[in-house]
Order: structure tokens, then C-alpha cells, then sequence
């Protein structure tokens, strides 16, 4: 395992503890910093962000989509692009699909995921995949207008 | 170098 990997992977787990009683801001800029600075920080990062959003642990999960959120907003194109596949689109997708997780996924959860998906595709309209997987979620009747 | 062509992503996932 690279240091690139433990270190996002401590940092991580420490941005998205679930005894956090606020934010780790520290750990959320570190690991920002990690995703846009090292080689694969973009690849590996985004990978390890798509595993805690999809925690079973609530506090854990909102946590991990705040770590995504400022990643979006921090990290640069390299990582919209990432984000901005359908690899990624994905995970988040099967949290809000009754056909997939949707169903045990906490409210609050499937809430802010479609939260950042609607924001994203104002912010990010370059990215066409996540307007698509948006409107695909619109379609389905798994966005509440 | 990555191999282009290839595009480096899956289907969308239906909901």
C-alpha cells in the first residue's frame, strides 16, 4: 500500500469520524491539498470518497459528502473530471435508487446527494455526465421537485 | 502512458 493511499486513507477516517462533534477542518484540507497535490491523489481520493459516502453510518456518510463537497470546490478540474464519470456518478446513484440502496440509505443522506448532484450541475455544466445522471434521477421520479 | 481510446468509465446506472 503506497503512502499516498495511507495517508489519505487516515485522513479520511479522521474527516469522516462519527464521534467528530464538528468538522475536522484540518483533515479536510489535508486531504484536500493530498488529492490535488500528489500523483493519483485524484484517482485515489475520489475512490475512497465514493466508499464512505456510502457508509452505513450515518454521521460517517453526511461527513464524507461535506469532505466530496469541498473537494469539488477545491481540488480543480482534474477532480470534476473524476467526479464527472460515470464510475463515480454511480456510487451515488445506487444510494438513492430504490432499486439499489435507496430504500436503507439514511434520509438525510439521499437528501444531500441529490443536493450536490443538482448544485453540480449548475457549477459544473462542462461536466454533460452529471447533468445526465441527474435528469436520468429526475426521469425516474427519485428527485422530489 | 494510458492506452487512449479507451474510454475510461462505465454506463450510467439507471436508477
Amino acid at each position: 500500500m503506497d503512502v499516498v493511499t495511507t495517508s489519505l486513507e487516515a485522513l479520511i477516517q479522521r474527516a469522516t469520524n462519527p464521534q467528530n462533534q464538528k468538522s475536522d477542518i484540518a483533515a479536510i484540507e489535508a486531504f484536500c491539498v493530498m488529492v490535488t497535490k500528489e500523483t493519483e491523489g485524484v484517482q485515489i481520493g475520489s475512490k475512497l470518497l465514493a466508499t464512505h459516502i456510502q457508509s452505513s453510518n450515518e454521521s460517517e456518510a453526511l461527513q464524507a459528502l461535506t469532505v466530496l463537497d469541498t473537494c469539488m470546490r477545491r481540488c480543480g478540474p482534474n477532480f470534476h473530471a473524476e467526479v464527472g464519470k460515470f464510475r463515480f456518478l454511480n456510487e451515488m446513484i445506487r444510494l438513492v435508487s430504490p432499486k439499489y440502496l435507496g430504500n436503507t440509505t439514511p434520509v438525510a443522506v439521499r437528501r444531500k446527494v441529490l443536493q450536490l448532484l443538482y448544485l453540480w450541475t449548475k457549477e459544473y455544466p462542462r461536466e454533460s455526465k452529471i447533468k445526465e445522471a441527474y435528469e436520468m434521477l429526475r426521469k425516474q421520479g427519485v428527485v422530489e421537485e | 502512458p494510458v492506452i487512449r481510446g479507451f474510454s475510461d468509465d462505465e454506463p450510467l446506472v439507471i436508477a
